[in-house]
Formats: structure tokens, C-alpha cells, sequence
């Protein structure tokens, strides 16, 4: 890459820590995954397993599209139905000691993006608006 | 700026044009709006008034959390409420005349800009994604 000096940037240094990813589990049920949603203000936010790895992302429009019937929206099935019967596991994923560039490539289709340590395991995301502001501050130097 | 090569970029060029942005107006009724959002799958649509100028955007979120009741969602209201009741008057715009650099600068906080010719009507919207694809393209040569 031309401009590799960008592109040595940490990855670890420019993501979201997991303990400030509002996230959800395969087996939470619907209603609790709305309510993390409706609370943390996000579109879309990421899903985990138990051993902490991440298996795809849910949104509020997977979850209102799973439980809209004819006449209305019926929101008492929402406790019958999991996380993991609605979410979509297309879900980008890097190693933390991968390049910004990937970073980079990943996040043109995607607003976030996983980061995983050696085993696989989630430690944060990294999303456009943190590589949107490197990048800024980058080309005005 | 340094890479003034990257900030020359047309904006025009680079924009979605407005008959290919799903958009709704000012005195629509939420349920007009919701029907828009959902298919198009968006999570936020610029509002136009009869004029076609921009007066802000609407999500899917606020249409929700407009009607949400204390034990389900009231869906009838959705008729009755309109656009400009609910929707944030907050939403970035520019000249499609003004620098790339501006518009970076814009989409590091918002996932999309606005676009306005010089009477400041609507002409199209530049999202985060078209700005990081040239970025990236820029960056490989
Ligand atoms: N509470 C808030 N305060 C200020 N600005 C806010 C905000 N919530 C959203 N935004 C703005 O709106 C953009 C899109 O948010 P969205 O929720 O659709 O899409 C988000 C969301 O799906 C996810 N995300 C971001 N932070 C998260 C977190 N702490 N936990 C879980 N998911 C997160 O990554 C996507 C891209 O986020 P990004 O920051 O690039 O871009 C954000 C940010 O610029
Ligand atoms: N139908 C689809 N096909 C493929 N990918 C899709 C898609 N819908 C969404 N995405 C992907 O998800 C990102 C976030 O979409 P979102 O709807 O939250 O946020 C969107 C939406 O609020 C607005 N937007 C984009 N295109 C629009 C259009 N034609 N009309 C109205 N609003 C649009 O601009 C924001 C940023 O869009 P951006 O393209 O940067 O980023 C998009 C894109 O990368």
C-alpha cells in the first residue's frame, strides 16, 4: 500500500473494548434482544455464543419482519422466538493483529466490524465512524 | 490539505441521486413512512418539503418509539401522527459544489449527507460507504 504509514495503525487501539459493545445471545429471547436494541440506540449489534464467540448480528428490522402478521405487529410472540431463529450470521470478523487496510476493505459494506484475539474469542468492533475519523485526521496532516 | 489529489474529487459523481433515494415528505402519515422504510430496508430516509427541499430524516426507530404504548405497540396511531412530528430536523447538507474533504469531514457523525444544488434544492445523498470505497481505492493505487 502507498500510504502504509495509515495503514500501521493498531487495530486494538481504534476499536470499541467489548464491555462498551452492547451485544445479545443466541438464546435470548426476542423480547430481550428488542429492549437492548430500543435502550443502546443502535441498528444492528452483534451476537454471541457462550464461549464468547461471535456467531452473526441482529437488528430491529430482522425482529419486527420476524413477528409482523397481517393486521399488526404481534408483539407477544416476541418471547417465543430466539435470537438465533432471526439473525443473520453474515458478520465481518478480523484478528486484532491484522492490517487497517482489511479494516478498511471490510467496513465499505459492512457499519461495524468483529475483532477476535488468537482463539477466536470477541474483544471489540471497530466501526466506520472511528475509521472515518483516523482516516480525517490522516489526509489533513 | 496534503492529498489534495483525493479532495477533488466531484461530489456529484460520487452521490446517489435523488430519484434513487427513498425518501418521504413532511405531512405524510407515520404509516406511509414505516411502509417506506421497511422496504427499502433502510434505517434512516432523508424528508423533503413540497418544495423538495431537505427538513431532516426519519428512522425506524423513532416512527417505533413514537407509538410504543406502556404494553404493546399502539400501531393504529400510526395514521394519525405525521412525518414532522417525529423526525429529527438534524441531518448534514452541503453544496454539491463543496470539497470531498467536507463531506468526510460530515460522515465521520452521520452515515449519510445531503446534497442541495444552489437554490438548495435536493439533489442527491453521499453515503459513508461511496466515501470509504474511494478512500480505499485511493489508498491501494
Ligand atoms: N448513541 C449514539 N451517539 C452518537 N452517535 C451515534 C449513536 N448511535 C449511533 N450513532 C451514529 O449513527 C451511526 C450509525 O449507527 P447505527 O446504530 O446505525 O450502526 C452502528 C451500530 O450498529 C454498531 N455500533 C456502534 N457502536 C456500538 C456499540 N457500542 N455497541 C454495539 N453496536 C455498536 O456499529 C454501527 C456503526 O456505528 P458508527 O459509530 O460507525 O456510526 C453511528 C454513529 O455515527
Ligand atoms: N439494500 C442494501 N443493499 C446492500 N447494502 C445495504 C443495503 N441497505 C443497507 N446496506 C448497507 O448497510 C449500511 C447501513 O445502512 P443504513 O440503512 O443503516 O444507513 C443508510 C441509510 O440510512 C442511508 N441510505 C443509503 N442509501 C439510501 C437510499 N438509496 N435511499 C435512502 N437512504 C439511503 O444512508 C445510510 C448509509 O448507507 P451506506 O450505503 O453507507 O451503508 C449501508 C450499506 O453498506
Amino acid at each position: 500500500l502507498k500510504n502504509s504509514q495509515i495503514m500501521d495503525n493498531e487495530i486494538k487501539e481504534l476499536m470499541i473494548p467489548e464491555e462498551k459493545v452492547a451485544h445479545v445471545q443466541l438464546n435470548n429471547p426476542l423480547d430481550h434482544a428488542l429492549l437492548v436494541l430500543i435502550k443502546s440506540g443502535y441498528t444492528a449489534i452483534p451476537v454471541l455464543d457462550q464461549d464468547y464467540k461471535v456467531c452473526g448480528q441482529i437488528s430491529k428490522a430482522q425482529i419486527l419482519d420476524s413477528i409482523l402478521g397481517i393486521e399488526r405487529i404481534e408483539m407477544e410472540r416476541l418471547h417465543e422466538i430466539k435470537v438465533k431463529d432471526v439473525m443473520s450470521e453474515k458478520i465481518p470478523r478480523m484478528n486484532k493483529d491484522e492490517t487497517f487496510g482489511k479494516a478498511l476493505t471490510l467496513s465499505i459494506n459492512h457499519p461495524f466490524v468483529c475483532i477476535e484475539d488468537d482463539i477466536g474469542s470477541f474483544i471489540g468492533i471497530l466501526t466506520r465512524r472511528s475509521i472515518l475519523a483516523l482516516i480525517n485526521r490522516y489526509l489533513r496532516k
